[in-house]
């Protein structure tokens, strides 16, 4: 029955036609190049628009987009972006921070163009991540959503990494986002991968998902399969990790093992507006519950719940976690009510005078971490209302002495105070969607920061031998998560590079050192590199079309610089993260400038460049017209505005196949056909 | 063939049809001395949809363009392949989509649709690719000849369409008188033709124009007669 559904839906399909879509993507050392290719076919004789979608994970950067259409390259241009008027609520989008836990889990991609009838057009996206390590684990996510039936549809996964790759997971279609938090539960029926093969050896393995039409019917005949999501994590020891060198650059990935825990003394901060009421309560106590319950022997705790007002479970003190407070705790959090409004700055100077005053009581672990958990669904509406005068109380209360981790839930948060909130005081912010199940993500998001390793670590390398080294102060690491640096190499042909790494555990300082070998360093990476490209090579499946085979061979020329890549893509995160703490105009202008020139270096789309693409027009008799330019910016969507096509530095397109000419040379004018004609009888 | 020749200044569309025999070869454009460009349209022949009582069908087969400036280059189309003949010879399959640019000269084909022929930026012609997948016996794979642009081409311009290209035309109503029917003239150049409304599909049948037809393979709305405008060879440039 399905392959007659699917004949009768291509049958009526009135859209050009997706024909091949395939995606490739290689996660060389946790940096993870997708190159995507979309061919569609207009059968109608009229012109007819062709719209390329594509969610996107809102932690990568787009690095490249190409159209052909009618036989002529449009490329895309990365320019800086025009400052633009603050809107005036002061609400930015999410993507401005360069922080990936702020981010909603995906982006959308989105390019609409005219296609000639009965004709082709090719669209092809290439963007890069680098896979942030959470609970353990690495999770690339691929988004498979065409919208529509696909001919040729494939997911080429290829995963390398100088360490052994352990505990690879390939995922159920998962068919709607639980969040992002870490959490491995998800909403949605989960549909079966159909046709995965999964081929793997020590350092690399290689996932390939090819549901032909028919099995594609069979999980959604509407185009929306999911989200292919592949877990994976690698081998690591105790030592100061894995440090990769490549083309002058080098990355240090640092997650030491079987270390032990850090006590640490935690105040949850819980909205109890009432705008709380209903699902968002129920289900924070639910993770509260379950938090409770995984609190560790060492670790003090407290909860405060607010409202118009501010209340104290156990006023003035942390208490350690025994059988009796943790079921008085529950007993609390059981009776929460939830009413009135949401007074954040007076719950914030409240749970930081409560830590305050226990850390400077002695009676804290002189090596505790300290932290605290904030939870709110809304605005300020209470008390102190401005985010400034909120965000400068907090400094001041906090003075570097604690962490502040907070997580907003819906669609009526201030995320940007609160994502200030946690860049100045060495947190982290996450997001619930509305519509999400904040239980699990909560917890999720506990596990991530409730088990601290390590505090106050500092990496160094031999001096003036390596310049514009990525943040190497780092006041927590916790279990499950990764640390990494990027730098440069000030001498190249240096025989090795000294690495120290200092840190605080429970009950003592540790120092790690070791001389890292860069020449051999430097050709082990350079062979996997190689391993890559043989790999993507050999990968050249039979469907694909020759021009998709060379988007290929396009990725794989770029894998070759992948550590420098990697650098640019955390000082762009760095530099935009810099801009949020700024204090002075003077700083906050430097650190935008750097984080351009940066983006435009490599190419990438970041909140400060649009790529601006040059787009055809088509005329009602199937021809096409003088080319339109189109910006794109990130944020959660696409958003496009018509600029001047002739404005300055506007890039031709370039000519596709050309033979004998220049092909730098601006493209002339595109012709519309008279009615002045000699055609069949 | 049928042509249809717009008069934008007119606002007025005229046609005509010219039948002409296989294997003729008709001059479209001619424009050698100034711009150097010439067009010629080779026919071909197919019999008759049965039950239908008209003589033969032609289209064309083959359609030439030759550009002799700023180096002579002859560019030959037919439904299957473009051949460009030039310092070196290429040739193109329709059925890939392919630009060659040689500064100048830019010819673009877009798999299995047109070929379009640009001369100097302001010279273009577009050539439709008409191909049957399972043609009947009258149906042949042929070619239709559109003008692009023509700022490039001179006053002196001629062939079957050259020569309207920068004329102006006009309607007049033919007196009635006797047993003369009433009837429409087209003024142009200075003649009178009598014209009776049609409509022609045009762009491969995308779309349908109103136009004045003048019968008669376009006598009197034609400079000479149209055997005046038959060449010897595809390749001929001779003025008019």
């Amino acid at each position: 029955r399905v392959p007659r559904q699917v004949k009768t839906i291509l049958a009526k399909e009135t859209r050009p036609l997706i024909q091949e879509l395939s995606i490739k993507t290689t996660i060389m050392s946790r940096y993870a190049f997708t190159a995507v290719y979309c061919a569609m076919l207009n059968r109608r004789s009229a012109a007819s628009e062709g719209v390329f979608q594509l969610q996107i994970p809102a932690n990568a950067y787009v690095s490249n987009f190409t159209m052909i259409i009618g036989g002529r390259v449009y490329q895309s241009e990365i320019r800086p972006r025009e400052k633009k008027v603050k809107p005036e609520d002061g609400r930015a989008k999410n993507k401005e921070s360069g922080d990936p836990s702020a981010e909603p889990e995906m982006e959308v991609f989105k390019m609409a163009a005219n296609i000639p009838g009965r004709n082709r057009a090719v669209f092809m996206l290439t963007y890069e991540e680098l896979l942030q390590r959470r609970l353990g684990r690495y999770e690339h996510v691929t988004s498979l959503r065409p919208l529509q039936l696909v001919s040729r549809l494939t997911l080429d996964v290829t995963i390398i990494d100088h360490s052994a790759i352990t505990g690879l997971e390939v995922l159920l279609l998962r068919n709607s986002r639980g969040g992002g938090a870490g959490t491995s539960r998800t909403s949605g029926r989960p549909q079966l991968p159909v046709t995965t093969e999964i081929k793997k050896e020590k350092n690399m393995c290689r996932i390939t998902f090819s549901p032909n039409i028919v099995q594609q019917a069979r999980i959604a005949t509407n185009g929306l399969l999911g989200d292919f999501v592949i877990r994976y994590d690698v081998q690591r020891d105790m030592g100061i990790g894995d440090i990769q060198v490549l083309n002058g650059h080098f990355v240090h990935y640092f997650a030491p093992k079987d270390l032990p825990a850090v006590p640490k003394n935690v105040v949850f901060v819980i909205d109890t507006s009432a705008s709380m009421l209903g699902k968002k309560i129920r289900q924070t106590k639910e993770a509260l519950f379950t938090i409770l319950g995984d609190l560790r022997p060492g670790d003090h705790f407290n909860f405060i719940s607010f409202s118009n007002r501010v209340k104290v479970w156990q006023p003035g003190r942390l208490v350690p976690v025994t059988p009796n407070n943790v079921r008085d705790a529950k007993k609390f959090i059981f009776m929460l009510p939830t009413s009135g409004g949401t007074n954040i700055n007076s719950a914030i100077q409240t749970g930081s005078s409560l830590l305050q005053d226990y850390l400077s009581a002695q009676d804290a672990s002189p090596n505790s971490v300290s932290l605290i958990i904030f939870l709110t669904d809304g605005q300020p509406t209470v008390g102190e209302v401005q985010s400034v005068t909120i965000l400068g109380n907090t400094r001041s209360a906090v003075q570097g002495k604690f962490c502040i981790f907070t997580i907003g839930i819906g669609n009526d948060v201030d995320y940007r105070l609160l994502e200030r909130m946690a860049l100045d005081n060495c947190g982290m912010m996450r997001r619930i969607p509305e519509e999400a199940d904040a239980s699990s993500m909560l917890k999720g998001f506990y596990d991530e920061i409730g088990t601290p390793l390590l505090s106050d670590i500092r990496i160094n390398y031999t001096k003036d031998s390596v310049q514009y080294v990525t943040q190497h102060l780092f006041t927590n690491y916790f279990n499950g998560s990764e640390i990494v640096i990027a730098g440069k190499l000030t001498n190249q042909s240096a025989e090795s590079l000294h690495v120290q790494v200092t840190a605080s555990n429970s009950d003592k300082s540790i120092i790690l050192e070791t001389d890292v070998p860069l020449q051999h360093r430097e050709v082990e990476t350079e062979n996997r590199v190689k391993a890559a490209r043989a790999v993507m090579a050999a990968g050249a499946r039979p469907p694909g079309s020759a021009l998709a085979k060379e988007f290929g061979v396009v990725l794989g020329s770029i894998l070759e610089d992948f550590v420098e890549r990697l650098w640019g893509f955390l000082s762009v995160k760095e530099g935009l993260r810099s801009r949020l703490r700024s204090q002075t105009s003077r700083e906050r202008e430097d650190h935008i400038q750097q984080a351009t020139n940066l983006s435009l270096t490599y190419n990438f789309l970041t909140p400060l460049t649009n790529m601006v693409v040059e787009k055809p027009s088509v005329l009602a008799d199937g021809t096409t017209a003088p080319p339109t330019n189109e910006a794109i910016s990130t944020g959660n969507e696409v958003l496009s505005e018509p600029v001047d096509p002739a404005g300055p530095g506007g890039r031709p397109p370039t000519l596709s196949n050309t033979v004998g000419g220049d092909e730098k040379r601006p493209v002339k004018k595109s012709v519309t056909i008279s009615k002045t004609s000699a055609d069949g009888d | 063939p049928h042509f249809v020749v717009e008069f934008p200044l007119s606002k007025l569309t005229v046609c005509f049809n010219i039948n002409g025999e296989p294997g003729h070869v008709l001059r479209l454009v001619s424009d050698h001395k100034a711009s150097g460009v010439t067009v010629n349209g080779k026919l071909i022949g197919a019999p008759p949809p049965p039950g239908s009582h008209k003589h033969q069908r032609t289209y064309f087969s083959t359609i030439t363009v030759v550009v002799d400036h700023p180096k002579r280059v002859y560019i030959e189309v037919t439904p299957k392949k473009v051949i460009l003949d030039g310092r070196d010879r290429i040739v193109l399959p329709c059925h890939s989509t392919v630009t060659v640019d040689s500064g100048v000269l830019s010819v673009s084909i877009v798999a299995g649709t047109n070929v379009t022929v640009s001369v100097g930026g302001n010279i273009s012609f577009v050539i439709l690719l008409h191909q049957y997948k399972n043609p009947a016996p009258y149906q042949r794979d042929h070619l239709g000849f559109y003008i692009g642009q023509s700022k490039g081409l001179s006053h002196d311009c001629h062939g079957l369409l050259g020569q309207f290209l920068y004329e102006e035309v006009g309607l007049a109503q033919l007196p009635v008188g006797g047993e003369a029917k009433p009837g429409t003239v087209l003024k142009v150049k200075g003649r009178s033709v009598p014209v009776v409304q049609k409509s022609r599909r045009i762009y491969g049948g995308a779309q349908s124009v109103d136009c004045w037809f003048a019968r008669n393979n376009a006598a009197k709305l034609i400079d000479g007669q149209y055997g005046d405008y038959l060449r010897s060879h595809m390749f001929d440039t001779s003025e008019w």
